[in-house]
């Protein structure tokens, strides 16, 4: 199935800000907490 | 008025482009001196070790560091090729980049967070070429934007 | 009166906008210049490393997983879902095109 931003978020090395990462670091805490 | 206001519009729009290049230039600094004081802290270390560090105990750039807890289980499967990963965790986990690891490791002279002692930045003035001392300055007082501001 | 003032303010002000955003424009690239041949092997690319020490002084938790890959390559994190037994599986996914990926697990422990 082909990824929606809701599905998955992305991260390219030496390719993104070092910000998508933090991105996805608050996603993972939001999930955890819902 | 009406030509007025299209062109405040044009300003408006013009200043936050310009806010945003300036953050990210403010990001391309810190890592150009992190990088130079990565390169001559590590320069230093071997010529007093009198030789480099066993390949096996270090990471070279670029990398990323997952954090997680000792208790949770990581589930590893690997390609033949090494070209594919997928890690399963049964806990929740961290990613931070190279760059956040230099800068815990204080190789951007506490410009990230504003707090950078005279001798610091001293020292990452001389990282940068003179046109970029301003943005050094002002990182190392903890207010970016004000460069736009004193430029203009 | 007024209006005539303020349209001439504002152009002056337009045209040192774009002085400004070609001189930004310039330092960002003569710094991804710079950020490039610092990291080329030639010049300081042997230099540019961290040791594991290095590393574990810089995190609070216990386990590391420190994962070197080409520039380029993919990393995929999926918005975590209920597993089976109503578990949250966390999962990262790591897509290189150009060379393999080195993972070392660090346990500080």
């Amino acid at each position: 199935s082909c990824l929606t931003p809701q599905t998955a978020m992305l991260y390219r090395f030496n390719g993104s800000p070092s910000k998508s990462l933090k991105d996805i670091n608050t996603m993972i805490k939001q999930r955890e907490q819902t | 008025a009406q030509e007025c206001q299209n062109l405040e519009v044009e300003r408006q729009r013009r200043l936050e482009r310009i806010k945003q290049k300036q953050s990210q230039l403010q990001e391309l600094i810190l890592q150009q001196i992190a990088f130079k004081n990565l390169v001559q802290r590590n320069r230093q270390n071997e010529q007093q070790a009198t030789r480099s560090p066993p390949a096996n105990s270090v990471i070279h750039l670029p990398f990323i560091i997952v954090n997680t807890s000792k208790k949770t289980v990581i589930d590893c499967s690997i390609s033949n090729d090494k070209f594919e990963y997928l890690f399963n965790f049964d806990n929740t986990f961290e990613i931070h980049d190279d760059i956040e690891v230099l800068k815990r490791m204080g190789m951007a002279c506490g410009l990230e967070s504003g707090n950078c002692s005279p001798e610091n930045l001293k020292v990452a003035r001389s990282l940068v070429p003179k046109a970029l001392e301003p943005y050094v300055t002002e990182m190392a007082q903890g207010s970016i934007n004000s460069v736009y501001v004193a430029s203009t | 009166k007024e209006v005539l003032e303020r349209l001439k303010y504002i152009k002056t002000d337009i045209e040192d906008l774009k002085l400004k955003e070609k001189e930004l424009d310039q330092q960002k690239m003569w710094l991804q210049q710079s950020i490039r041949s610092i990291m080329d092997r030639t010049y300081g690319g042997r230099f540019t490393y961290v040791t594991h020490e290095d590393i574990c002084n810089c995190f609070a938790r216990d386990t590391l997983l420190a994962i070197q890959a080409p520039s380029g390559t993919q990393l995929e994190v999926p918005v975590p879902e209920k597993g089976h037994c109503g578990q949250k599986k966390y999962q990262i996914s790591l897509k290189s095109r150009s060379g393999p990926i080195h993972v070392l697990l660090i346990n500080k422990e």
